[in-house]
């Protein structure tokens, strides 16, 4: 059976919030070292990858892998039953046809209890090769977000180039053109601020800024965010789930490539 | 500005 308790709701609101426009249902997979997502968008230009393992929970038991079918629209209705900072408990049996859902608000004087249908999904695993990403770019997540949807007005792309002056965001489109130019920038007092810029080699590639803003749902979920580019590959864009190392939700984007 | 590619050109079925 699985349990596991999440000491802040917040975390899967937050989640599910950021991936339910992109993705309709998807198997949480659950095993001992943790709970995994992995799912397409309907296009199949777009891939969510959530990481929550183990130790992000306490305490946490899985015996048997266990996939839990999940639509998300439905898991969205019970999850509004949850406060931000109440701790979250998901309990299922090892072949589940429901997820126990357990809110408890920090001084336990109210405790929820949801159960929600699960659903076969018969989803398709997709195997991420190891890269290493010729540009990583490690920058507040409300900056990401601006610069998409300020670009977004413009245009339906943006071709980020990533060279020795920095990261350039340029798009073009019916009314004009613009762009915005990003430098590594070290904040002493706000590390949050922080701009890092890690580059092997120059890199420039064109992305749809529509899957872009959508990722940008989940800024609310970490301070920073991590964009990983290489030529002719996906990008990535990651945000740290909790402060363990290894928990993240991560989106893959396919380029747009050639005319 | 370019042809959309698919992300299942990149990754594989695992």
């Amino acid at each position: 059976m699985l349990e596991a308790r999440l000491d802040q709701a917040e975390i899967l609101k937050k989640v599910v919030d950021a991936i339910k426009d992109l993705v309709q249902d998807c198997n949480f997979d659950c095993n001992d070292s943790g709970i995994a997502l992995q799912a397409m968008d309907n296009s199949h230009v777009a891939l969510v990858s959530m990481n929550l393992q183990a130790d992000s929970f306490a305490p946490y038991r899985c015996d048997r892998n266990i996939a839990l079918g999940v639509n998300l629209t439905s898991l969205t209705k019970v999850l509004r039953a949850a406060q931000n900072t109440d701790i979250l408990t998901l309990r299922a049996l090892d072949a589940p046809d429901s997820l126990n859902l357990v809110f408890e608000s920090q001084d336990k004087d109210r405790i929820s209890e949801y159960d929600l249908k699960l659903m076969d999904i018969d989803q398709e695993h997709l195997g991420i090769p190891e890269t290493e990403y010729a540009a990583t770019i490690k920058m507040p997540s409300v900056e990401f977000r601006r610069i998409c949807t300020d670009l977004m007005a413009l245009s339906e792309s943006v071709t980020i180039e990533a060279s020795k002056d920095g990261i350039k965001f340029t798009c073009s489109g019916d009314i004009g053109n613009g762009s915005v130019t990003l430098r590594q920038h070290t904040n002493v007092e706000n590390e949050k601020e922080n701009i890092e810029i890690e580059l092997s080699e120059p890199v420039a590639l064109t992305f749809s800024l529509k899957y872009l803003v959508n990722f940008c749902k989940a800024a609310g979920l970490s301070n920073t965010v991590t964009i990983c580019l290489s030529n002719e590959v996906p990008l990535l864009v990651s945000y740290a789930l909790t402060s363990k190392a290894g928990s993240n939700l991560r989106f893959y984007l396919a380029p747009k490539i050639g005319d | 500005t370019g042809k959309q590619q698919s992300i299942l050109g990149f990754f594989s079925k695992a």
